[in-house]
């Protein structure tokens, strides 16, 4: 869901630790960078390493179907060009049911089908869901390695809390790091005025830095990224100046992680 | 007035 608001397509690498999924945004200024290692999932099986070619805005309105108590598998068979989810209720009380349908998700035009929402009427009930597959080139997911000269780890929901009050404010954001304190300033969109307000960050925020750094970043990608605060409790923001920032949230087995260009010049 | 160069001006070509 949360990489689904940055890019709509993307290859799932499929392989024998674990998924990967890497793409960047339209514009190339956001990228994401997701992994999840075999052990996070109840059970993994890769026989044969290969990338997933999912449309990814039709795969979340598919991940809308399954309640928080759901067991969602996914399945591609060799060859295929479909990926399989089956939602399981794990209710005793309802007999098992499988509501299959594909449709081609990388066709924008064609309409959604209208037994989805029977579809999802019928929850809790045992669901079967196939999405088309398209095949695309392979991913390097060692692309971009950078290092950073500062990391501050705060409390992800102040992160989400932060970026998405000052986007009421501004299109732009102004994080500066220095020894002690982490000040992200609101940029007024126009250039007139001289005073910003700024968020001080509270408690449980740790600063890790070899030098100054300042750089702009534009919110909405910030708000964006921070859509994926609920998978983990802390956030890390690596900086340099004039170096995309990495915006990483990490949880067990895996990770998600988000890098914006930053503005630059005067 | 700043410029938003895209990921590729930072990392290079993927």
């Amino acid at each position: 869901k949360s990489c689904s608001i940055l890019v709509t397509d993307a290859n799932f690498e499929c392989n024998e630790e674990n998924i990967m999924l890497q793409a960047m945004d339209n514009s190339h200024i956001a990228l994401v960078s997701v992994e999840i290692g075999a052990p996070g999932f109840t059970s993994y099986r890769c026989d044969r390493t290969m990338p997933l070619g999912v449309d990814l805005t039709s795969l979340t309105k598919v991940l809308r179907c399954a309640k928080d108590e759901n067991i969602c598998t996914l399945k591609a068979a060799d060859e295929a060009d479909v990926l399989n989810l089956v939602y399981d209720a794990k209710s005793a009380f309802f007999s098992p049911f499988f509501f299959a349908f594909m449709w081609h998700g990388r066709d924008a035009s064609s309409p959604f089908p209208p037994f989805f929402l029977l579809c999802s009427a019928l929850l809790p009930l045992f669901i079967h869901l196939n999405i088309s597959l398209s095949s695309q080139t392979p991913i390097t997911s060692s692309w971009p390695e950078t290092k950073y000269d500062t990391r501050v780890t705060l409390p992800s929901a102040e992160f989400t809390r932060i970026v998405r009050d000052l986007s009421q404010l501004g299109e732009h954001v102004r994080i500066e790091v220095s020894k002690e304190v982490v000040r992200i300033s609101k940029l007024k969109a126009k250039s007139s005025a001289e005073d910003e307000d700024n968020d001080s960050i509270p408690t449980g925020v740790v600063i890790e830095m070899n030098q100054h750094v300042s750089l702009t970043f534009s919110l909405k990608y910030l708000v964006n990224f921070s859509k994926s605060g609920s998978l983990s409790g802390e956030v890390q923001l690596l900086m340099s100046n004039d170096v995309p920032l990495l915006v990483a949230y990490d949880f067990t087995q895996g990770y998600i992680r988000c890098y914006l260009a930053p503005k630059i010049g005067d | 007035a700043k410029t938003q160069p895209g990921l590729k001006n930072f990392f290079g070509p993927k």
